[in-house]
């Protein structure tokens, strides 16, 4: 799941 | 991280601190859109929730904290400061952006990525952040002149979008399953709003002239 990984940019 | 990213923070920090200094140097806030700098804190706001529920790095949460805490104080300068709040442009500023606001959480309660408080709260923050400007391209439309910092403050901000579409394409290039619908939809929307701007302020640049946007 890359839901996740979006949310390392600002 | 690569370059295009850091590239695009930085140029978005920079942004900040030149509104922050023409504030702070001029006492004035002339030509700036409180409205859009209320967007701006909302945005942050709404996106950084997850500063309380994951943690990423030691850079991701500082420049969290200081993204909210900049919008903000500017803000707070607007509407409190007793010297800077009678220099807004009160009857220039007058877009109505709970329109703004309504249109986004509506758009974000339709297209998320995941149905939970923090994902509709990070899409509404996105759709947000792309249109939070236009109070601030209103308002400097109708003010005519520019003064060099709002000027470059905008320049800058239109430049830290632009660094993330690169960012974007170079991570798209480089890394498998990379995508970003609603991030790069609206990123695009967001950078294209700036397209305008940007060529009178190249023009100016050239002529080494005062920027002016045409009424």
């Amino acid at each position: 799941d890359d839901v996740d990984d979006t949310k390392d940019e600002l | 991280m690569n370059v295009f990213r850091l590239a695009g923070d930085m140029t978005h920090l920079l942004s900040i601190l030149l509104l922050l200094l023409k504030i702070y140097a001029t006492k004035s806030c002339s030509g700036v859109s409180r409205k859009t700098q209320e967007l701006y804190a909302i945005v942050f706001i709404f996106r950084y929730l997850d500063l309380f529920t994951d943690f990423i790095s030691v850079y991701n949460t500082f420049m969290k904290v200081v993204f909210i805490a900049s919008s903000l104080a500017i803000v707070w300068c607007m509407r409190f400061h007793p010297v800077v709040r009678r220099s807004y442009d009160r009857e220039l500023d007058t877009f109505r952006y709970f329109f703004l606001v309504g249109a986004s959480f509506a758009l974000a309660l339709i297209w998320h990525e995941k149905f939970s408080v923090q994902e509709v709260f990070w899409a509404f923050s996105i759709y947000l952040e792309a249109v939070a400007i236009l109070p601030q391209l209103v308002l400097l439309q109708r003010s005519g002149n520019v003064d060099n910092l709002t000027g470059q403050y905008v320049f800058f901000l239109g430049a830290y979008r632009a660094f993330y579409i690169l960012n974007w394409i170079y991570r798209y290039l480089t890394e498998p399953r990379f995508t970003r619908w609603i991030a790069g939809t609206s990123g695009v929307v967001q950078t294209a709003l700036y397209a305008d701007f940007f060529y009178y302020y190249f023009i100016s640049w050239k002529n080494n002239s005062k920027l002016k946007l045409p009424a």
